[in-house]
């Protein structure tokens, strides 16, 4: 389904070059459940950004169902992160003057999904991660966890086969850390691929597939088999 | 030195009464080493904020040696938080545009720090959070966790008695996080007082106090006495 072969990136900084992934080679399958971790500023949500089509990368491939992505389109592209890839940001990207309803509506806006049932949706989706009660509440009148928990009912409310999440955890307490790992579980028993970026073993422990990071390269790439 | 006695807070969104904080009692003397924890949305972001003068209360006291921070003027309390406080946010309030070094240089700029004294003490800064390699990256080009720490290193840089902070360690790994919870230490040792949030036992186990917010009141306030 994933298919990345050598995949390296670097960013160009006035004169410097600051190479972030270096040669990075992995085949994803539809249905696993992957942890990504390493060391901060070890390129993770790089590798996440360009897995989830959000950006380019400067040698090496990536096939999406056999497609080579550095032949597509911005359409093309935008088309599929939109129906086929739920994002969670590490730093959420959410609308701030937009209320936690509208900021999850958003992607079936875009999908072209009616109004009602738009609402519905995304009512569904706010329950789900906790947030019946502030669905009224902009982003800025949310705390940090519960902002986190609107990025994460966004990911999810276009019902989409691969879900990529960095560090959608970080600022969750124990509790409420466990019923988001609980509803990822779900999902991923329901077929959905989940890919998820921590710096938490206890979290990471929930995949079946431990891919560690350090300086761009992939150090170890373990799938249990129990 | 901090005195809290019932201090309450609500937020007002259209015709509803968000409650916040219900009557937070706390007195902290200098050099203690505080952890504050609890669920999300219980206040703990709220109540950092109160503390370090940065939101007002609707009713209840906050003396700060003695003096009542509700008859203090904008510019005396901006005056304190500069000079006494040091404040690190939960989502970082980095500015995107400026690198590194200039996020850090912001608060002696405030203090009226010549130029040549303020670069210096905030390569210093940089370097004690592991990021001398990173001065001269904006704000958008580092990663979470280097976002995190330059926001740590700028409220270190004015070199102030109370270091409040929100979630210092929830975008690092766990070998970066022990590092800055190393520095932390160090600086309560050397007499500055620290009050952090953390959603992690691990964090908390670092601080001789720990208080547990739930539904905005004071559920366990604990000084271990070893
Ligand atoms: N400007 C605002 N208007 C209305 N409600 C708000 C506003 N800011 C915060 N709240 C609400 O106040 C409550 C406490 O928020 P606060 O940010 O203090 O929680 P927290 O304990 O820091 O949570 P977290 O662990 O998720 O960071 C939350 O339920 C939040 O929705
Ligand atoms: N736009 C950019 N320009 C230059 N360097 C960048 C840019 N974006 C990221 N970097 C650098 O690339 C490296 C990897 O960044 P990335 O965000 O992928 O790390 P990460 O593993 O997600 O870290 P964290 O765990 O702290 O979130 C970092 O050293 C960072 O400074
Ligand atoms: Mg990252
Ligand atoms: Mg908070």
């Amino acid at each position: 389904m994933i298919s990345l072969q050598g995949v390296s990136k670097a960013y160009k900084l006035g004169d410097t070059i600051v190479p972030v992934l270096r040669g990075v080679s992995l085949e994803i399958a539809p249905g696993q459940f992957i942890a990504i971790t390493g060391p901060s500023g070890s390129g993770k949500s790089t590798l996440m950004n360009i897995l989830g089509l959000l950006e380019s990368y400067d040698s090496g491939s990536y096939r999406f169902w056999g497609h080579d992505v550095s032949t597509m389109t911005d359409d093309q592209l935008a088309g599929l992160r939109n129906q086929r890839i739920g994002f969670v940001f590490q730093l959420f990207n959410l609308i701030p003057r937009l209320n936690a309803l509208r900021n999850v509506e958003i992607p079936l806006m875009y999908a072209g999904v009616g109004t009602a049932e738009r609402r519905h949706r995304a009512q569904i989706a706010l329950q789900l991660v906790g947030l019946g009660e502030r669905m009224d509440h902009t982003a800025s009148q949310l705390s940090g966890g519960q902002q986190q928990r609107v990025a994460i009912a966004r990911a999810l409310v276009t019902d989409p086969e691969i879900i990529i999440a960095d560090e959608p955890t970080g600022s969750l307490d124990s509790q409420t850390s466990h019923d988001i790992m609980a509803l990822l579980q779900t999902l991923n028993q329901s077929g959905k691929t989940v890919i998820l970026v921590t710096h938490e073993d206890e979290i990471a422990a929930y995949a079946s597939r431990i891919i560690y990071l350090r300086d761009g390269e992939i150090r170890l790439d373990h799938q249990s088999t129990t």
